[in-house]
């Protein structure tokens, strides 16, 4: 009975990928601005079976999409250094202010939504992104480059509400000061440009357009119709920028859903998960804690973790650890990134409960796998997080375990490389 | 920093009160 309030019972085969989808889920919750949430890798992912990618290959993508949020806050500090005072990058100068670093802004742990752009309208399949701000597509005539895509490319000629932005207008030069986004001007025609690392970006022209999703329709929706776009983008038409800036999906569409929306993301890729905008939709479970800001990352939502505990044992960590650099919260981020004296002490905690498994070789970044060959069903101690406020998130065990085969599973969080970082 | 990653986050009702500087989380949300 006392494991059973400490540890999970679990068949090793729910953790493991299935070829079918299991519409399932969540869509006896739609409502009018509740919209299907899969992985982009999946088989319910309208992009199909040729986006998928190892779990090697995704790791590998998590710490470029890691590098990329560890560097907007380095390179926000250059910018103000060099001209003592918060400045952006104009598109012209951006390869010299803006530093070429590793890292693609898309990773493989990414999630895909459907929404319709243009009059008539056209479904586009975007990566939905809480890690940044701009919206854009792909579009016609893709001057420079397009990723190959599922869906037809947008072509702004065919649409009736489609409209460029001028360089002389206010909104021109406000883009720019989106993080991340950096602006030109091209016979008087207003060009944004996104730069995510030294693979991942997206340059086009800053646009105005009709955008809707479910029955809810928004007029003069500002998004980046992108002519030169190269990076892992799997097959998506482009991003859904759910950060909080004002041109983030959330701040545009803020009249009507007050700048209020949820998410479940799904257990596996054969699940569908639900993403909607406007309160209700959500359980009355959910407890709340505050959401922060830091000044220097105005994009992201910064949460306030006190604590970890694993399999019922709150670990004696420094509430110093978790406040000096703080956490943020992102939904192209895989694997949850601890400062080091906090992963040190649960992977202690986490090896000393699990050691009736075999330990076998690191996975990536992920450095403690098991064996499970010889078991269909094992025990897992629950991992939880405290938040401030005394709000706990018990991890579900999808979320304590990944890996792609029997022969090595492993626990689903990493160290940084420095408690300050 | 530390990061939440969306691993962690999945079966969750993860609430956004964007407005309200509040960010909910309850299980069993799919």
């Amino acid at each position: 009975r006392g494991e059973a309030e400490t540890h999970r019972s679990l068949l090793l085969s729910s953790l493991l990928p299935s070829a079918a989808c299991d519409k399932a889920s969540p869509t006896g919750l739609k409502t009018a601005t509740t919209l299907d949430l899969t992985h982009k890798h999946g088989p319910c992912s309208p992009l199909g079976p040729k986006s998928q990618t190892s779990p090697a290959q995704i790791l590998q993508q998590d710490k470029d999409r890691v590098n990329w949020l560890h560097s907007r806050l380095t390179t926000t500090i250059d910018v103000e250094r060099r001209s003592g005072r918060k400045k952006r990058p104009r598109l012209s100068d951006s390869a010299v202010t803006v530093p070429a670093r590793d890292g693609s802004l898309v990773s493989s742990g990414n999630f895909i939504v459907t929404v319709n752009l243009g009059t008539p309208p056209r479904p586009l399949n975007l990566i939905f992104d809480t890690g940044s701000d701009v919206t854009w597509t792909q579009c016609q005539p893709c001057a420079k480059f397009c990723h190959k895509q599922l869906d037809p490319i947008f072509d702004p000629a065919k649409s009736a509400t489609y409209s460029n932005v001028s360089c002389e207008q206010a909104v021109c030069q406000r883009y720019g000061d989106v993080p991340g986004v950096s602006r030109g001007c091209s016979a008087s025609t207003c060009l944004y440009g996104i730069q995510y690392g030294d693979k991942s970006f997206s340059v086009g022209f800053l646009a105005k357009e009709k955008i809707a999703i479910g029955r809810d329709s928004f007029d003069d929706f500002y998004f980046g119709c992108g002519q030169n776009n190269l990076g892992l983008f799997g097959g998506s038409a482009g991003l859904l920028g759910l950060g909080r800036d004002e041109f983030s999906f959330v701040s545009q569409t803020a009249s009507k859903y007050g700048k209020f929306f949820s998410y479940c993301l799904p257990s596996t890729p054969s699940n569908v998960g639900k993403l909607t905008f406007g309160k209700g939709g959500y359980s009355n479970r959910v407890k709340f804690t505050s959401l922060l800001t830091k000044p220097e990352l105005p994009s992201f939502y910064f949460v306030d973790v006190v604590g970890v505990s694993v399999g019922g044992k709150k670990l004696t960590i420094p509430a110093s650890i978790f406040s000096s650099a703080g956490t943020l919260i992102d939904s192209g981020t895989v694997i949850s990134r601890l400062p080091p004296t906090a992963y040190a002490a649960i992977r202690a905690e986490f090896r000393k409960q699990m050691s009736r498994y075999k330990l076998t070789e690191a996975l990536s970044l992920l450095d403690t796998c098991y064996d499970f060959s010889n078991f269909t069903t094992i025990s897992v101690p629950k991992v939880s997080f405290v938040f401030g406020g005394g709000v706990e998130l018990a991890v579900a065990p999808a979320g304590v375990l990944y890996g792609g085969s029997k022969k090595q599973i492993c626990l689903a969080l990493a160290g940084n490389g420095d408690d300050g970082d | 920093v530390a990061i939440l990653g969306n691993v962690q986050q999945m079966t969750q009702d993860v609430v956004y009160d964007v407005a309200g500087g509040k960010l909910g989380f309850g299980s069993g949300g799919c």
